[in-house]
């Protein structure tokens, strides 16, 4: 399945991006350490069956360089100076706790692969990451500082998703499967980002229009 | 069996 594939690179991507940029302006200025906090979450959750079965190399290689890559997000933007001295805290201040941690649970008990233990933590892990561009969503509201957040990072997020989507749809032709949790969940992150990808534009051509 | 299925996307 080609198109899963592209969207895995993709997502490896984005990381890289966003790790050359910090590195590259020296600063983190308008990302949320929230949303990163959150992917992280994320991939702990659902990558826990690192430790239950083995799909392939492939498989485990792209879960582990996922973790660490998002590890070394945190680390830039929390630890590493001169990073993490233009964090603006002030400003990632949407309430992560209350509405993405339990939206993202009330989700995963209404759509669910499976009650088991381990489904529901998967199932969770899926909404999780739908709703983890909120905090950056609005942090670019408030301070319309989009000189970390290329358009390529925002690009690359975004699309992957939308190649999980047509892998689906590519899957479903072949096989009749469908996985309800996967495809709401990313219809529900692509929807978001896409929302994100509006008000980036839109802060992108004020910032240029302020310049002018 | 207590692992249903495996996840292999990522």
């Amino acid at each position: 399945n080609p198109f899963r594939y592209i969207a895995d690179f993709l997502h490896l991507v984005s990381f890289l991006i966003l790790i050359l940029k910090i590195r590259k302006t020296r600063n983190c200025l308008g990302l949320s350490f929230r949303t990163q906090e959150i992917y992280l979450a994320v991939f702990c959750v659902r990558y826990i069956d690192l430790f239950m079965y083995f799909v392939s190399v492939y498989n485990t290689s792209m879960k582990l360089l996922y973790i660490s890559s998002t590890v070394f997000i945190i680390y830039l933007m929390k630890f590493k100076k001169p990073y993490c001295l233009s964090y603006d805290s002030a400003s990632d201040d949407f309430p992560h706790y209350k509405f993405i941690y339990t939206g993202a649970a009330v989700l995963a008990l209404l759509v669910h692969t499976d009650l088991a233990p381990f489904e529901l933590g998967w199932s969770y892990s899926i909404w999780l990451e739908a709703l983890a561009i909120i905090p950056q969503l609005h942090m670019l509201q408030k301070i319309k500082d989009v000189e970390n957040i290329t358009s390529n990072y925002v690009g690359a997020l975004g699309v992957y998703r939308f190649f999980y989507i047509v892998s689906w749809i590519y899957k479903y032709s072949l096989t009749g499967d469908v996985c309800w949790t996967s495809l709401l969940g990313g219809i529900v992150q692509t929807i978001l980002y896409a929302d994100f990808l509006y008000y980036y534009i839109i802060s992108l051509k004020s910032g240029k229009g302020m310049s002018l | 069996q207590y692992v249903k299925k495996m996840h292999d996307e990522l």
